[in-house]
């Protein structure tokens, strides 16, 4: 099971439709200081569900839509969507493809797609738990920190995810 | 459920020792339960000692030598359970040159069951991946992405860029 | 007491938002007094507009852009009182090739009322300093020193160190 | 006024007496991971009165005295020697070189040393604010945790050394 695309839009530095295809291997992602490459991991780490705004270096949940600049207007929502190939059956459905997508809306609102259709924030952490993908393994830019420095508590929640 | 948190860790715990020993080329590493009985409570204690060196705190290492003891723990992870996406941010930021060759061979290895996404400013880093995508603000503010291959990508380093 | 912490203050304000404007070419920078009345309690708040970008909260900046800041309000300081001596450990370990270049241009002008002792592992770094010492353990465990040329490093650089 | 020579001994990874001559001008410090170039910050920053064993990363006095290896035994003491080159006055004393010493016991006491005698830690203190020499520029491996990521009222100690 493998990434195949991810598409942003309206989410951070990405205010038009940007769409990415991954290859089976390993992709590298490269750029200049502050273009948006952790952006990107940002992206990818909303869409599978992650709840903590301050793991995406924002206070709130309209922080990650695109902000504005003097050239263009400030965006009203955002839609991040990952779409993965299930040909191994990874994922529990029967599916050769998968797509989860999120939206948010500046008033807030939160919600949550599962092959175009709404589902609720736990069904796809439910799936993706199934499948073995984590935020454990969704390393931010201080490695150090977010892996050793952790309180011995926090270390547990690493491994229950490997478990 | 207890049994089998307690395998995962035992699991985790021997490959860790060993990818200490692989990025160090020797030395040791334990990881110990604070509460073995309450896994549901318990803490993690990571205990390292480098070749050479006497068994310490970890605040004592460097930059670097954390960096790999923090690598060594994420791919002890997915020796007991090969996620299938891994994402990593600028993680070989503190490597010098010979630890960066080790965290390509192992991202090459690991590689065949887990699909990682790496963003970084490393050149060896670059040449080891598969697909390379270049990210730029051509418009100030508003991020592109372009699939690159690495030729390209060396004279778009070399070129005054932002 | 008070009238030289608000002068200085004054002027390091000023220095401030002149010094991000040269390391991000364009945009906005401030410091401003939590509690003008008590400088002795006061806390200082950081705010800046990036080029291009809105004013946002620090933490949203990139790894590379919290860089700069932080050695903009350090360039700051030392245009306000040249402090004799500064380290600077890793400081260019998050930024790109130009900003190194930046970061470099800095230090050469800088470097004239302040002596400057770099930690690096970037050649840029390396070229522009005036003296170059390497730091290596041929015994395990034990540091040695030496001054160093640039045409030495490089192969010290490429041949298969620790 | 600068730096002209560094001499360390028994500290962390130097059992061994190590002398640098450092120019007038710019320094760059060199070397593979783990290789000592930090902790040559560290015996610096010790030198110059640093209390705090969190900045140098350690917990206790002893932390910076060589551990020893499998090869060597542990040190029992350590000296770290700094000279300036004081022809234009900076440090308000009738000397043209300035030496500036510490040494620490594994039992834990401290000694402060300048041009060879004896003073007290308070002395040294003195001397440096008066040079302009203050711990707000000795930068540790995360600069921006420590000139940025500080509560408000950490960051008025920086100012106030500018001062
Ligand atoms: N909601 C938003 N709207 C517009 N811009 C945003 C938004 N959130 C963050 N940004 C901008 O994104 C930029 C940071 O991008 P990012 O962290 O992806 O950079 P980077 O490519 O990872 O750089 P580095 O190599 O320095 O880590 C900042 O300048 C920030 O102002
Ligand atoms: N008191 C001590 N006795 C012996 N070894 C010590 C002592 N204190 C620290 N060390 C060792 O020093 C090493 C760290 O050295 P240092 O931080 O100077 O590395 P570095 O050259 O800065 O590397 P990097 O480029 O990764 O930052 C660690 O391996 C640590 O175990
Ligand atoms: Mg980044
Ligand atoms: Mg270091």
């Amino acid at each position: 099971m493998y990434l195949t695309q991810l598409e942003i839009h309206g989410f951070k530095t990405f205010p038009t439709r940007t769409k990415l295809a991954f290859p089976q291997g390993i992709a590298a992602i490269v750029g200049p200081n502050g273009s948006g490459k952790s952006n990107l991991a940002d992206a990818i780490r909303w869409a599978l569900g992650e709840q903590s705004m301050l793991a995406l270096r924002g206070r709130k949940s309209e922080d990650v839509v695109f902000a504005g600049t003097p050239r263009r207007a400030r965006g009203s929502m955002t839609e991040v969507a990952l779409t993965f190939d299930n040909e191994d059956g990874t994922f529990p459905l029967e599916l050769a493809e998968i797509s989860i997508a999120r939206r948010a809306y500046r008033s807030g609102e939160n919600e949550y797609l599962l092959n175009g259709n709404r589902v609720r924030l736990r069904d796809i952490q439910q799936l993706l738990a199934d499948a073995g993908i984590g935020q454990g393994m969704m390393i931010g830019q201080g490695l150090v920190d977010q892996v050793l420095a952790q309180r011995p508590e926090d270390r547990r929640i690493l491994l229950e995810e490997a478990a | 459920i207890r049994q089998d948190f307690n395998a995962t860790f035992q699991q985790v715990a021997a490959d860790f020792r060993a990818m200490v020993k692989v990025l160090f080329d020797g030395g040791d590493a334990d990881l110990s339960l604070t509460d073995p009985e309450n896994p549901d409570q318990t803490g993690i204690e990571i205990t390292v000692r480098l070749p050479g060196k006497r068994r310490q705190a970890l605040s004592l290492l460097s930059g670097g030598e954390k960096a790999l003891v923090a690598l060594a723990l994420l791919f002890a992870l997915l020796s007991a359970r090969a996620t299938p996406l891994c994402l990593l941010d600028e993680a070989d930021a503190m490597l010098d040159e010979t630890n960066i060759g080790r965290f390509c061979k192992l991202l090459r290895e690991y590689g065949r069951d887990t699909q990682f996404l790496v963003i970084t400013h490393n050149r060896g880093t670059m040449e080891m991946a598969d697909a390379l995508f270049g990210v730029s603000m051509a418009e100030e503010g508003v991020s592109q992405v372009l699939s690159l291959h690495l030729e390209e990508l060396r004279e778009e380093l070399l070129a005054p860029a932002g």
